[in-house]
């Protein structure tokens, strides 16, 4: 269902130039669960970026359900991350202004579902990440760990066929943190979504069918499930 | 070093009022390293604003190094918070147009040091987290682990004597977060600094002297280092 060839990724410092991708192929079969772990600074966000449509590679290409996205329009682009894709952000990315249920409800705003279905849809996904007594606090007025769920939760605001998912544990205690592989591991499960996450969790090695290793911009080693 | 006493906090939501903190007394001894652990959204980053001083309690009392912070005017307080405290919130707060660089040497200057000495401390602490080769970039040029370094390195820029972080190693990878504890764990034994840290990291249980577990607003139980 994802497919990279051979990414390179280059940002521009003054004369320098950071090499953050080196040259990155991987398959991704539909279903999987699949983390990417490395070291800080080694590209996991930055690969995230590229897999996601979210930023442009300097050379390689991404396939995305068999279409290389490089050849995709904006608008073609814009409608398979908004009906496919769900993205978990590292630095969650919410709108201060917007309530944790508006910030959950946008993207079927996005998608044309009806505005009462889409705040049934946004109440009963905070309620699964245990935000039901939060809906009307704006991001300032969440902890760290709720803004992360409240993140989480509007990722899965559109039924994704495919998770993104950046550090999405980061900021939760050991009980929530399990709660939130859990249900990434349900819908995996049982309702086939490809979860693709980049984490430094060790717990995720659990439920994962491939480990990915990234190491200064490229794969160290791919670990199936038997062999973790 | 650091003493709170009946300390509420609560916060008005339109009609509802939630009460983040509800009643807690804590010592803390100079020269302690200090774990507050508990499930998201149980009030340790509230407390944590109370004993820095960035927020004002509804009720109950603060005292560091035996002042009582709601006696302090404006201007001590501010003396109080740039020479004696150093803070690494969850949310890093880094200033988005500043460099790394820039960024840790930020609170030299408002404690008055030289320019030059100021770079030179910024660079020693940057070096020291890891990151002497990313010293100008920016915080959008740089991964979420190296940014969370970024706001540790700063809250060290002026050798403070109480270092309160808010999860410092939520981003990093194993390896790194290590490296970190480390690094407050030898300022606590070889400097002096008391270190008070809300985290969900276990591995901070280790190099704790006490550790604090609060849920709901409240304390739980204190447990010493031999009973962990
Ligand atoms: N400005 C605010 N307005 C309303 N409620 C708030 C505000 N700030 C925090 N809260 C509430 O107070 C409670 C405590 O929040 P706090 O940020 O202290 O939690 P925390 O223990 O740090 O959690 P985490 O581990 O997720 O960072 C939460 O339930 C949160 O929703
Ligand atoms: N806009 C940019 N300009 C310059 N360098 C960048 C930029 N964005 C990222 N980098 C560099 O690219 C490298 C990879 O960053 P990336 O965010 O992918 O790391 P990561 O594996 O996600 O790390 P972490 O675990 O800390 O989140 C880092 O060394 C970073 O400094
Ligand atoms: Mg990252
Ligand atoms: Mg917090």
């Amino acid at each position: 269902v994802v497919r990279a060839r051979d990414v390179v990724k280059e940002f521009k410092m003054g004369n320098e130039v950071v090499r953050a991708l080196k040259g990155i192929s991987l398959d991704i079969r539909r279903g999987e669960y699949i983390s990417i772990m490395g070291p800080s600074g080694s590209g996991k966000s930055t690969f995230f970026n590229m897999i996601g449509g979210i930023d442009r590679p300097n050379s390689g290409s991404i396939f995305i359900a068999d279409s290389d996205i490089a050849q995709l329009g904006e608008s073609e682009m814009a409608f398979l991350r908004c009906h496919n894709i769900g993205y978990i952000f590292q630095s969650y990315n919410l709108l201060t202004t917007m309530t944790a249920l508006e910030n959950v409800q946008l993207p079927t705003i996005f998608a044309g579902m009806p505005a009462e279905e889409g705040t049934i849809r946004a109440m009963e996904i905070l309620e699964r990440v245990g935000l039901g007594h939060r809906l009307h606090n704006k991001p300032s007025q969440l902890s760290g760990g709720q803004q992360q769920r409240v993140a989480i939760a509007r990722s899965l605001a559109n039924r994704p066929s495919i998770v993104l998912a950046d550090e999405p544990t980061a900021n939760l205690d050991a009980k929530t943190g399990k709660e939130i592989i859990g249900l990434l591991r349900e819908l995996n499960k049982e309702e086939g979504v490809t979860i693709i996450s980049a984490t430094h969790d060790p717990r995720m090695l659990d439920v994962s069918d491939r480990v990915v290793w990234v190491n200064d911009g490229m794969i160290d080693r791919v670990e199936n499930r038997e062999n973790i």
